[in-house]
């Protein structure tokens, strides 16, 4: 956060422009921006309450103070809570860490520092990239609903009960949106505690924000696919951490870390994690560099050169500094391979692509005496190309609902700087007594909290907008070009899609005059689950009103602001209802045809007279089935719908699998 | 048998409320009551029931969890108030 909001605002040098979101929504003044996740670190100045007037009255919430030790709430963290019953029945131990909002792991400190922390000058990690952290809503209320614990087994940390009665809590207790930096597998939404939760959250006009996932790059691996959530994917920025491997033969490879120089500026002996295995070691483990693996008589004084996989980049290098190395070369393995990530090492290290690692192992096995350098890291701004999307970010399409494309958009997620746990150093390794009120994190859980942030801006400047509204409005003024004015590319440096990136790469200056939304209520809502075939008295449950479901319930009509015909079949129209949120205007349609496929648009002109005017307009989406050039069978093609008065553009990404 | 089966943590979900926002403290001890009663119908007893809910959604989400075993999970799945039962399973950190 030290420059993604730069990157996504076009700030320069620092300077907020008058005409910036930030600017025109004070800052998300009087939001509160609830966060289900590991807690809250209170005494971080990312929650300093400096400068904060009285709550706002429409707070219910408080601060659960159990043991006294502990969380000690003020005007800016409005509220911590703890739920941690359902992690209890699971088998979960239940002591003074565990009955505590107190934040013990450091991502729920991040992502809600991401979110709406304030601006911290001087942030840095461990002395280094002195920067300002900046929070998306940074005059907003936060609160901090604990729900991720100590994990038991396998299963993930955060139990469906502890998460829903989260929500329960949120809803009552005030809060304008919600960030959730978690999920599970894809399920049916009725058997998903995000999913529900977030229904009835929506419900009260909470907007909930939801990470996709980092099971990427897989297709069909996104996650929180309920069309009421915002999932966002998570994408780079223009900034990269060099750190150089320098070998004695004179080859240069860029790689990155977080993490000082090598003493002496001298090269020093290089081995590989297997030439430095213990006696009783596998060789395959020792090259993992896990611990008891390493024998520090081979490996002391040297450099290590490890292979990512189970160890090397979690442990971020404690084993190899245990075992006496003075550096680590850190290399993907062919899964992971362009996907490099600025960890904040115990040690100078370099992460390489896996083509880079091989140099290195090709060097170290073909040399006698093989010796190497390790730069310290260096931040460069302006990269390019950028954003580009990261490998770990889960992919459409939907497994549980195809007709609705996920994620809904991307944003910074990649080596994201934002408020840690004094609790545990960012090695996370008991061993190593570092702390630092900032660290660097990657994944989808970073960037959930930036789109939640914006949110909470967008809820400032426009009170009446529904959260469907909200979530149009960022969504159809995302970008699908990168710095290069090219395409957006995926990790592997390919042209990315919209199952990556869904809509594009959220522009929070643009969202706050969209133009045109796609809007939805609760009961367009209840609809699409009749179009999913949930009967009738099933439904009925979900709503307090007598309600039936429509007889010509249909997902193709449901008014999602992207287009996903799954399996089309000769031709199907789409209708679909933008309403005008800005002055009175003359919209013209432009389409990008996806290829193989015609897509028409009937009318091609919309008139509005006034705000809020609602104007109706169908697609008819064609396969070329007569023709050489119609869509390959089984292939998703995609395209665009674009409306635009000249001065706003409505983008919605069209996808479109042939049967 | 039934009495030595697996117990394992469920959710089950109910849908909404049929009380407003506004009514909805005065009837927290109302709704615990008859996620109660309704659990009891299944277990045999009122003090039974009380024991396996850990959780009773009281204020947006009509539900509750509880320890139940697996015949008892897939009987109130059956019943017409309810949307669906599920375990309650762990979502991993993002």
């Amino acid at each position: 956060t030290t420059h993604s909001w730069d990157f996504m605002l076009l700030e320069k040098n620092g300077v907020v422009h008058r005409s910036s979101l930030w600017n025109k929504a004070s800052y998300g003044e009087g939001i509160i921006i609830g966060n289900l996740d590991t807690g809250v670190w209170p005494e971080s100045e990312s929650f300093s309450d400096k400068g904060f007037g009285e709550v706002p009255s429409k707070w219910k919430g408080f601060c659960q103070n159990v043991n006294h030790t502990d969380v000690t709430c003020n005007r800016k963290l409005i509220g911590a809570r703890y739920f941690n019953k359902a992690y209890a029945s699971n088998g979960g131990k239940v002591n003074s860490t565990t009955s505590t909002s107190r934040d013990y792991d450091g991502h729920g400190s991040h992502t809600l520092s991401t979110a709406g922390g304030n601006f911290v000058p001087g942030a840095n990690i461990f002395g280094v990239f002195n920067g300002t952290a900046k929070g998306g809503s940074p005059n907003a209320r936060v609160a901090a609903y604990k729900v991720c614990w100590p994990p038991i087994n396998q299963d993930g940390e955060c139990y469906d009960g502890d998460i829903l009665e989260a929500f329960e809590a949120a809803i009552k207790d005030g809060v304008d949106v919600l960030s959730v930096s978690l999920g599970g597998e894809p399920s049916n939404y009725l058997e998903d505690s995000t999913a529900i939760g977030s229904f009835h959250a929506v419900k009260n006009g909470v907007v909930v924000v939801c990470s996709a996932g980092n099971d990427g790059p897989k297709d069909g691996t996104v996650t929180n696919v309920a069309p009421w959530i915002i999932t966002v994917g998570a994408s780079t920025i223009d900034r990269e951490f060099d750190t150089y491997v320098e070998l004695h033969n004179g080859q240069r490879i860029k790689g990155t870390s977080i993490s000082k120089a090598l003493p002496g500026g001298r090269f020093y002996p290089l081995i590989s994690g297997a030439q430095g295995k213990a006696a009783n070691a596998s060789a395959a483990d020792a090259m993992l560099c896990k611990g008891g693996t390493l024998d520090p008589e081979k490996v002391k004084g040297k450099i290590l050169a490890c292979l990512r996989g189970e160890n090397a980049r979690v442990d971020k290098g404690m084993q190899a500094a245990l075992a006496g190395a003075v550096g680590m070369i850190l290399c993907n393995d062919k899964l992971t391979g362009n996907e490099i990530i600025a960890d904040p090492h115990f040690l100078p290290a370099s992460h390489l692509t896996y083509k880079d690692g091989l140099a290195v192992f090709e060097y170290i096995n073909s040399t006698d005496d093989p010796m190497g350098f390790i730069t310290p890291s260096t931040e460069h701004l302006n990269t390019k190309p950028a954003p580009f999307m990261a490998a770990f970010s889960s992919r459409g399409p939907n497994k549980v609902t195809p007709e609705i494309l996920k994620p809904d958009i991307t944003a910074p997620g990649v080596n994201i700087i934002a408020a840690f746990t004094g609790a545990k150093s960012p090695t996370e390794n008991e061993l190593d007594k570092r702390r630092t009120a900032f660290t660097t994190e990657s994944g989808t859980s970073m960037s959930c909290p930036h789109v939640s942030g914006v949110v909470g801006l967008l809820k400032k400047l426009h009170p009446d907008w529904s959260p469907a509204a909200i979530k149009s409005a960022i969504m159809t003024t995302g970008k699908t070009r990168d710095n290069t004015v090219n395409p957006m590319l995926n990790g592997s440096f390919v042209k990315a899609t919209p199952f990556s990136y869904g809509a594009g790469h959220i522009r929070p200056n643009r969202a706050m005059d969209p133009g045109l939304v796609y809007d939805l209520n609760v009961n367009d809502y209840l609809d699409f689950l009749c179009a999913l075939g949930y009967n009738q008295s099933t439904i009925q449950l979900f709503s307090k009103e007598p309600f039936s479901c429509p007889s010509n319930a249909s997902l193709l009509n449901f008014n999602y602001p992207s287009i996903t015909i799954s399996h089309l079949s000769g031709s199907v129209t789409v209708s679909r209802i933008v309403k005008n949120v800005g002055s009175p205007a003359v919209y013209a349609a432009r389409i990008r045809q996806p290829h193989g496929i015609s897509v028409s648009v009937e009318p091609n002109i919309l008139k509005f007279e006034r705000t809020g005017e609602e104007k109706s307009f169908q697609l008819t989406i064609r396969n070329r089935i007569d023709g050489a050039e119609g869509a390959p069978p089984g292939d998703y093609v995609f395209g665009e719908l674009l409306w635009s008065d000249g001065l706003h553009y409505v983008r919605s990404p069209i996808v479109v699998s042939s049967n | 048998t039934p009495a030595f089966a697996l117990k394992q943590s469920y959710i089950v979900y109910m849908g909404v409320h049929s009380h407003g926002p506004e009514d909805a403290m005065t009837s927290v001890s109302k709704v615990k009551n008859s996620h109660h009663e309704f659990l009891a119908s299944f277990l045999g007893s009122t003090e039974r029931a009380k024991e396996a809910i850990f959780y009773s959604y009281t204020r947006e989400i009509n539900g509750f969890a509880a320890t139940l075993d697996k015949a008892e999970a897939a009987a109130i799945a059956r019943h017409p108030n309810v949307v669906s039962v599920f375990l309650n399973k762990g979502k991993h950190l993002h």
